[in-house]
């Protein structure tokens, strides 16, 4: 049995609308210890992995592990009816072929109730090895948001360089080019403003500008970004939550 | 030109 409330239905919202324009059939593994997903999407070039963990909800309980194999584009739908405010609960049975989602409104005592029909998702989970980084850098995610959105204009690549000091990111096309240029600081009244980078090795790696734009819909999640780069591995793009996180595994572009 | 690597040229299946 898997009863799972979120005191909010808004942050689950917000947790889907993060991911659900670059995948759609994602399994949910709900266990005692909270709620893990992994998918890859179509071209296989970026993983997206989710957790929530136990303190994400109101309350929480799985007796035994199930999957829920769920088309976010229909949970979205179904989320769409829900009230930001509304307490959301998630019930499962053991063996379930549906998901049921509770929206209650405390003050009005008003309850609404969907059942959303499981999928039968065959995807392998991939293994996720905990890799040395070359850089690891982190900043306000509204920020890289723009960063993201303003070069992908320009091309249909984003080029990240880091070197002890310097965070480069540039973008060379058709129509032209541009450059940005960030410096590590800190800002000792909003800390989450600060620019904080970490670099073993100077990186510089390319990525689809297309990725990218994807990756940044999950900055509503949280004020920041973590940035993981290997001149040999996916780039991570992390967005921490309250318990857990999204994470965005993005595989880079060779010089062939 | 770049060419895009996958996911599943790093991580294998679990």
């Amino acid at each position: 049995m898997l009863e799972a409330k979120f005191e909010e239905a808004s942050l689950f919202k917000r947790i889907i609308d993060g991911f659900k324009d670059c995948v759609q059939l994602v399994n949910f593994q709900c266990k005692e210890d909270g709620i893990i997903a992994q998918a890859v999407d179509d071209s296989r070039v970026l993983l997206v992995s989710l957790e929530i963990g136990i303190e994400a909800f109101q309350n929480y309980r799985c007796d035994h592990p199930v999957t829920l194999g769920i088309d976010l584009t229909s949970l979205s739908k179904i989320l769409r009816c829900g009230n930001n405010t509304d307490n959301l609960t998630l019930i499962a049975d053991d063996t379930p072929d549906s998901v049921l989602l509770l929206f209650e409104d405390t003050k009005k005592d008003r309850i609404a109730e969907y059942s959303l029909k499981l999928m039968d998702i065959d995807a392998e989970f991939l293994k996720i090895e905990d890799l040395a980084y070359d850089c690891t850098l982190k900043m306000p995610s509204p920020e890289f948001s723009k960063i993201v959105r303003d070069l992908s204009q320009l091309s249909d690549s984003i080029n990240i360089m880091i070197t002890k000091e310097t965070i480069k990111f540039v973008a060379d096309g058709d129509i032209g080019s541009g450059s940005v240029i960030l410096k590590p600081f800190v800002n000792m009244d909003k800390p989450q403003e600060s620019i904080n980078l970490n670099m073993d090795q100077p990186v510089d790696l390319t990525f689809g500008s297309k990725y990218l734009l994807d990756i940044v819909k999950g900055s509503a999640l949280s004020d920041n970004v973590g940035v993981r780069l290997s001149s040999e591995a996916p780039a991570l793009f992390q967005f921490d939550l309250k318990s857990g996180y999204l994470q965005f595994f993005l595989a880079p572009k060779f010089n062939d | 030109k770049r060419k895009q690597s996958t996911i599943e040229q790093f991580f294998g299946k679990s």
